[in-house]
């Protein structure tokens, strides 16, 4: 799974994710990425949510959604609100992967509760990141 | 407002001592190419729709991740992929589900956000959508192939004691892929 987070400069926010889904999978089996509020969301009042892992944990915490929902009625900041759904609610049903976020006021954020998640954040005056390991 | 972008390629079992160097290069090369494709388009005042398009595309095409070519099989040896968009400006969204033959899946859920009234298509009819639209680019399945998830499907099945289903015509080989790191995604 990929996914990309963006906030241009008119502070608008958007979020797209796209995936081969899992290996061998049958039976018409569909995750998290192409559900709205799961594994993609995006809202200008909050941020802009792209998700990666086991998507049937994604679908039933509503990972996206939640994270803007914390953020928005909540004001939590991005950073914390993206790791309480990863570290405590994801992890909490066993469940594994990884989020990136962005806020309309362009601050990045991402969390993941495996060993890895291929990642990279680059923003107006600020250098390139790029990640693999925890 | 300071444009921003972030990226993921997929997380999961990814462990130092699982990449190769030339892995480990590969990936963070990529990566870095992911982030300078959406960030010319922010640069430029171009919209966050537009970054998000471009920097997917990017992995979509890219072997090394679970996207577009490079993309995992099903257990009967096809590729279906899945993807979803959103604009937070307008809260419009677009997403498709289980399509086979579009290069760019991202490319044809923002067709179904901006060209038609529904939010998500599934299957058959993603596809029949894909195909009346000039710009949405159309492949064979076979595109879609890499040596490496092939091998990674044969294990899986071996171990769901299912059956192998017959290697798709005109499998090419590709040798970037090799480099593909196959992060445990299982069915």
């Amino acid at each position: 799974t990929v996914g990309v987070v963006a906030v241009d400069a008119e502070g608008n926010v958007a979020a797209g994710t796209s995936t081969g889904g899992t290996t061998a999978k049958q039976w018409g089996r569909v995750g998290d990425s192409p559900l709205i509020g799961c594994g993609t969301y995006a809202s200008n009042k909050s941020c802009a949510v792209s998700a990666t892992g086991t998507g049937e944990f994604f679908i039933r915490l509503a990972v996206a959604k939640e994270i803007a929902a914390l953020v928005e009625h909540k004001g939590v900041s991005l950073q914390e609100a993206v790791d309480e759904v990863v570290q405590t609610q994801l992890t909490a049903i066993d469940g594994d992967g990884g989020v990136i976020a962005v806020a309309p006021d362009g601050t990045c954020a991402w969390s993941f509760n495996t060993s890895g998640m291929y990642r990279a954040r680059i923003a107006d005056g600020e250098p390139l990141v790029v990640g693999i390991y925890k | 407002s300071k444009w921003a972008l972030v990226a993921h390629g997929g997380a999961g079992v990814i462990d130092r001592s699982d990449l190769k160097p030339e892995q480990e290069q590969a990936y963070r090369d990529a990566m870095a190419r992911v982030a300078e494709t959406g960030a010319a388009v922010l640069r430029d005042g171009g919209s966050a729709m537009d970054a998000v398009v471009a920097a997917v595309r990017v992995l979509e095409d890219e072997p090394l991740f679970n996207a577009g070519r490079g993309a995992v099989f099903t257990a009967e040896g096809r590729n279906e992929l899945d993807a979803s968009i959103m604009d937070g400006r307008s809260l419009d969204a677009g997403a498709v589900a289980g399509v086979t033959r579009t290069r760019n899946p991202i490319t044809l859920a923002r067709a179904v956000m901006e060209q038609s009234p529904h939010v998500f298509l599934v299957g058959e009819g993603a596809d029949g959508f894909a195909q009346t639209r000039d710009d949405v680019a159309q492949v064979e399945p076979s595109y879609f192939f890499t040596e490496r998830r092939w091998l990674s499907l044969e294990r899986e099945l071996k171990e769901m004691g299912l059956p192998i289903p017959e290697r798709p015509e005109r499998a090419g080989h590709d040798d970037l892929a090799a480099l593909a790191h196959d992060e445990g995604k299982r069915g």
